[in-house]
């Protein structure tokens, strides 16, 4: 993770946000809970807290906007960029901004909200069956008032549930039209118009009057978006009409004719030979809860992260069960501290008799045997806060601490401590690093300044790590990534160097500083090593794990993901 | 009405914006996301690859210094706004 310079924060926990307008995508309502979805995010690992205001001054201004919208960061049209936010501080800072050009969506393409009907607003279904036709969109079919409606169901013949789609029929948003539907005609200007339009503003944006005359009531609304409404193009926002003609051939669903992308679009009048106008079809759309959750990690300090499943990482990509990454968790832990997590869960009786605490008086109350054995806590590897040292050796994945070390199994955690003593008796309790080097199959440890050196069940050791070439002020080595070629880097801290087994000294030009060959993981790791071909770099209870190309594809926790603990 | 002449393709109002080179699209990129100094001169080539390196190690792509096809996919995927590096 990385924050931004000066580690920018929010110097109090309990942080405003505030709603300043909507998208036509999406229902308000659909919207209110996305944004609150993502701040929960950030919450559920924080102490932070955030609270909707509606008037007053907010530390986060959350607005969607198209092109210039009213900073020096213009929007770009349909994809590329999608949003941005400001790291945390006064006025603009703090504030997230979304692209109204983007088909905002929860992921899954077009979301629309009923109103009315009988559905207690529930989400349309698509396809519907409806008279025994199946419909992919929102229908006016069956009624006489040019409301489009749509069933909650899979069918609405069996099951007669059904509610009324977004349409400018229907209510308006924001504005000052109390959520009114269009009046059509209305007049503006002194012209009459009877359908939402975009004159007299610059940001694209469709309106209406929610009275006849917009000049002498000055009332009026956004219009939301219909399901089939277009992006981009130009003529975003308005419907596709079907059937429309295309270089003289008719079209009754979107196309990608004449494109090269394959994009679908589609004519928003009935002949786009005639009008030229078009708009893209409605697509999966982004899914606003992501790439709010995204937005808001900026708000509250955090700059983009490398890690390529992290929610930080700047490109959009779809998950559908959502989890915060480690990475995020770690960065915004950094920043403001661990939340005080679930409330805890009371523990469930034992079956193990609980010991007298005066022994003196015999017990009269007869006791289950006890059938659950006790566990040692310094016996169990899911106790361990931070191992000594962890390493592969002959394959198999061994933990190390106080003198004991745990073998990984092939499934869940390790069940038995071994003492070192048994397997290597030669050895210290205290191990900082082991490696196998692959080629000799050679089992090296390291503790302090000393390391020994196993082949099978001869030791030789212990030797200084001036033997190796490593200079007085090297305390210890924390980690060691074996090679294939007879080298092996060996780390400490922000340092590596590396060792050439064979004659046992480290190579010339080293050490060399591990940020610099080693991007995106700990400088201060505490264990380093291989597994299975990938790097971990470990710090706290965290793990990186790198590919050889030295790219970071995940950060883990030790005690779930490799010592496997429930 | 339809004309005699019909073309393969057709390039629609608001994709001139985009009628870009690859080139031109990844100095655009580069430069948005601070990748790449405002300047241009007689060093913009070395700048670019210097550029697409950093690029392709923050992004976790293989550093080629090259704009090939993995960079140029990334660069045209839809993203958050705010600049990988510097302010």
């Amino acid at each position: 993770f990385q924050t931004f310079e000066g580690d920018l924060k929010w110097d109090h926990n309990d942080i405003t946000y505030k709603i300043l307008n909507y998208s036509p995508d999406i229902d308000p309502e659909v919207t209110d809970d996305a944004f609150a979805r993502a701040f929960k995010v950030w919450s559920d690992v924080t102490p932070l807290t955030f609270t909707r205001i509606y008037d007053g001054e907010p530390d986060i201004n959350i607005l969607f906007g198209s092109d210039n919208h009213g900073d020096p960061y213009p929007f770009d049209g349909k994809d590329g960029l999608l949003a941005h936010a400001y790291p945390p501080g006064e006025g603009v800072q703090g504030d997230a901004h979304f692209d109204d050009d983007e088909n905002w969506t929860l992921g899954t393409g077009v979301v629309v909200k009923t109103r009315f009907g009988n559905a207690e607003g529930a989400l349309c279904h698509f396809p519907f069956v409806f008279e025994g036709q199946t419909y992919n969109s929102c229908t006016s079919a069956g009624r006489s008032d040019g409301h489009i409606w749509c069933s909650t169901t899979a069918n609405f013949d069996e099951d007669k549930k059904y509610g009324f789609c977004p349409s400018e029929l229907l209510y308006t948003y924001d504005g000052n039209g109390n959520g009114e539907p269009c009046v059509f005609p209305f007049i503006f200007d002194g012209e009459s118009y009877s359908s939402c339009t975009k004159e007299g503003r610059s940001d694209g944006y469709r309106w209406c009057s929610t009275t006849a005359s917009y000049d002498k009531d000055r009332k009026y609304g956004f219009c939301p978006n219909r399901d089939t409404s277009v992006t981009g193009g130009n003529a975003q926002g308005d419907p596709c009409v079907f059937p429309f003609t295309f270089l003289g051939k008719t079209y009754r669903q979107c196309t990608s004719d004449g494109r090269d992308d394959k994009k679908l679009w589609c004519a928003t009048t009935s002949s786009y030979d005639q009008d030229r106008k078009w708009g893209f079809c409605p697509d999966q759309g982004y899914s606003l809860f992501l790439v709010a959750a995204h937005e808001f990690g900026h708000a509250l300090g955090l700059e983009h992260s490398s890690v390529q499943d992290a929610l930080m990482y700047p490109m959009y990509k779809y998950v559908k069960d959502f989890e915060l990454h480690p990475d995020d968790i770690s960065g915004i832990q950094y920043l403001y501290g661990a939340g005080t997590g679930p409330q805890p869960t009371p523990p469930k009786p034992s079956k193990k008799p609980v010991p007298a605490t005066t022994p003196s008086t015999p017990s009269t109350t007869t006791t289950t045997s006890t059938t659950t054995a006790s566990v040692d806590p310094a016996q169990d590897p899911c106790k361990v806060k931070v191992f000594d040292a962890i390493a592969e050796i002959q394959g198999v994945l061994h933990f190390f601490k106080d003198g004991v070390y745990w073998k990984l199994p092939a499934m869940g955690p390790p069940k038995t401590s071994i003492p070192i003593s048994e397997t290597w008796p030669a050895l210290p309790s205290n191990i900082d690093t082991v490696f196998q080097d692959p080629q000799s199959k050679k089992i090296f440890f390291f503790s302090g300044r000393k390391f020994w050196q196993y082949t099978g069940n001869t030791v030789l050791g212990p030797r200084s790590l001036d033997k190796l070439g490593l200079d007085k002020d090297v305390d210890k080595i924390l980690g060691a990534v074996t090679r294939n070629n007879g080298k092996v880097l060996l780390f400490n801290g922000e340092r590596y160097w590396r060792l050439d087994v064979k004659s046992q000294t480290v190579d010339k030009g080293y050490p060399r500083n591990t940020d610099e060959d080693f991007a995106g993981v700990p400088s201060d790791s505490h264990d380093v090593f291989v597994y299975q071909g990938k790097y971990y770099f470990c710090q706290d209870f965290f793990f990186w794990r790198m590919t050889w190309r030295k790219q970071v594809e995940k950060v883990g926790y030790v005690k779930y993901d490799l010592v496997r603990c429930p | 009405p339809t004309t005699n002449h019909k073309p393969l393709s057709v390039i629609f109002p608001s994709d001139i914006r985009s009628n870009l080179s690859d080139l031109e699209t990844a100095e655009k990129y580069l430069v948005r996301y601070g990748y790449m100094p405002l300047a241009h001169g007689e060093t913009t080539q070395v700048s670019l690859r210097r550029s697409l390196t950093m690029m392709q190690k923050k992004m976790g792509l293989k550093e080629t210094g090259q704009l090939d096809a993995e960079t140029l996919k990334t660069i045209n995927s839809p993203r958050c706004g705010v600049p990988d590096v510097g302010k």
